[in-house]
């Protein structure tokens, strides 16, 4: 079953002696359901990741980086878990994460999303929904709504969404949300 | 081109096929 996209899987390993871009690895693309699934099953789930590692799944040919030029206007849907969250919600939440973008779920505001990350922290673990415009609010409004509604999470959880250029200059806990849902 | 827009039930159902 054919996707309509090719995504590829990233995986990010936070090493001090080496520059932030050696540390992110390309580990596989998938661009049918049947490879995605079986690169699903042949990693780590994302709860077995130490701390500050990341995982991301992004369109063939973008890097899960504000660096790469097509992500430079763009922005992010961030969910921030409690600790206090147990590791199956932080795997539930990064599986349904990753079937809303190999299924397309976004519909006419699939094309402006360009992937998604999850970051293993010590503070918290994060998981975001990166678009391709930070400043277009019907569309990152959109999938914000549908990416909270989709991965069930409560309408009382604050979700908020940043630019990249933003999150560049600040650390991320600063950076100013341009919309909140 | 043609959309390819698959739910979360047809995925999951991929998964649990041999």
């Amino acid at each position: 079953h054919p996707l309509l996209n090719r995504w590829a899987l990233w995986f990010f390993k936070n090493d001090r002696s080496w520059a932030w871009e050696d540390n992110l690895h390309l580990v596989t693309k998938s661009d049918t359901v049947e490879d995605f699934w079986a690169m699903y099953s042949h990693i780590q789930l994302a709860s077995k990741l130490s701390s500050s590692c990341d995982y991301a799944l992004f369109k063939d040919g973008i890097e899960p980086m504000r660096e790469d030029s097509r992500n430079k206007r763009g922005g992010r849907w961030l969910v921030s878990l409690a600790k206090q969250q147990c590791h199956s919600e932080l795997d539930r939440l990064w599986l349904e994460t990753l079937l809303r973008l190999i299924g397309e779920s976004f519909k006419e505001h699939s094309r402006k999303v360009r992937g998604a990350a999850i970051n293993i922290r010590a503070k918290g673990d994060k998981t975001a929904i990166w678009t391709r415009a930070a400043e277009n609010q019907e569309g990152v409004l959109h999938t914000g709504r549908v990416y909270k509604e989709r991965l069930g999470l409560s309408t009382k959880m604050v979700t908020g969404s940043q630019a990249h250029a933003d999150t560049a200059t600040k650390s991320n806990s600063l950076a100013k949300n341009k919309f909140v849902m | 081109g043609t959309r390819i827009i698959y739910d979360r039930k047809f995925l999951m159902e991929c998964r649990n096929s041999p």
